[in-house]
């Protein structure tokens, strides 16, 4: 018998000014998950599978972090969440993209790992496959947090259009590249907006 | 960016990682999170989940190749980490990964100011941490 282990992450690149009650609430998630998974290890009535999910299902369900309810926005204001589980004793693996209704992104990858054909579905093809597996969908307004919108409207002071960083910032007055030397952008961002990120 | 890699008792290995993306993002944009070999990872020997940014991510096909230098370097796993996040962030790329082995080790890296991380093993660590 091996023995378990579990790590958790909700996201990098933090904004240094982060007030602490804001990186207490983070910590009690991360510590709510940590022990969620642990307990289920410790008696050993679920599988590492089953774990991930279960605490990635956690993670979705709680807007501190940038996944599931209090995914950040678009530049349309819209929310398209993206994810993916993988077994790796027989490297199965489950993928969703441009979700916009599923509380859950991780459990609809895993159906499409166990229940469908592929092993990516995306957008409109997605969403269907859902509507089929009669997973929990949501209104949009669930996903869509005040603290978002706000962070989408900071992005677009910004004008920080996300194309690839490395096109040269000559030529392209809408193109923001990232400044490597400068440790406050990322992404072309400044590092404010990405608070819960 | 959220994510959670395990191993069990039997010595399975499970990543899984769900993200809203990147703010601002265009409509349509895939980012890593949902690209087996870049933003998830899991095979016998470990399992990977990374966060930060997702085209960087991508390039460096971050999480196949902590588990690709732990085969074919021979390295520990947090060996396998340090070296990934030093060595295939290219110019400027910035993220950071958690990940698992299978004999029951965990570490993780960044090369942003932070990351939101925590875990657990079967002897007793525990962590729970933002900051460097």
């Amino acid at each position: 018998m091996g023995r378990w282990a579990i790590a958790v992450h909700g996201g990098a690149g933090i904004d240094p000014k982060l007030p602490l009650e804001r990186q207490e609430k983070a910590k009690h998630l991360l510590a709510r998950c940590v022990n969620l998974g642990a307990s289920a290890l410790r008696t050993n009535n679920l599988s590492a599978l089953d774990v991930v999910e279960l605490v990635v299902r956690e993670l979705e369900t709680d807007p501190v972090f940038n996944s599931g309810q209090g995914s950040v926005l678009t530049e349309k204001g819209t929310v398209e969440m993206e994810a993916s589980i993988m077994d790796g004793l027989k490297r199965r693996f489950g993928a969703v993209s441009g979700l916009s209704t599923v509380k859950n992104p991780i459990s609809l990858a895993r159906l499409v790992m166990e229940k469908s054909p592929h092993s990516y579905l995306a957008f409109s093809g997605a969403e269907e496959f859902a509507r089929q597996q009669g997973v929990e969908m949501m209104e949009n307004e669930y996903f869509i947090t005040q603290d978002n919108v706000g962070m989408l409207k900071q992005a677009k002071e910004a004008n920080a259009i996300l194309f690839d960083y490395r096109i040269p910032t000559t030529g392209l007055e809408n193109c923001c590249a990232v400044e490597a030397d400068n440790p406050t952008m990322m992404n072309g961002l400044p590092m404010s907006v990405y608070a819960p990120e | 960016t959220v994510g959670c890699v395990v191993v069990d008792k039997e010595g399975r290995c499970a990543a899984a990682t769900s993200t809203g993306g990147l703010i601002n993002k265009m409509v349509g944009r895939i980012g890593d999170s949902p690209i087996i070999g870049s933003g998830t990872y899991a095979c016998k020997l470990c399992a990977i989940s990374c966060t930060g940014e997702g085209e960087a991510i991508l390039r460096g096909t971050l999480a196949r190749d902590v588990a690709a230098v732990m085969e074919y370097k021979d390295l520990r796993l947090q060996e396998a980490v340090n070296f990934v996040i030093k060595e295939r962030l290219d110019d400027g790329g910035k993220a950071g990964l958690i990940a698992v082995s299978n004999n029951g080790e965990v570490a993780y890296g960044f090369n942003t100011n932070g990351m939101f991380r925590g875990s657990a093993t079967e002897d007793g660590f525990t962590e729970i941490g933002i900051w460097e």
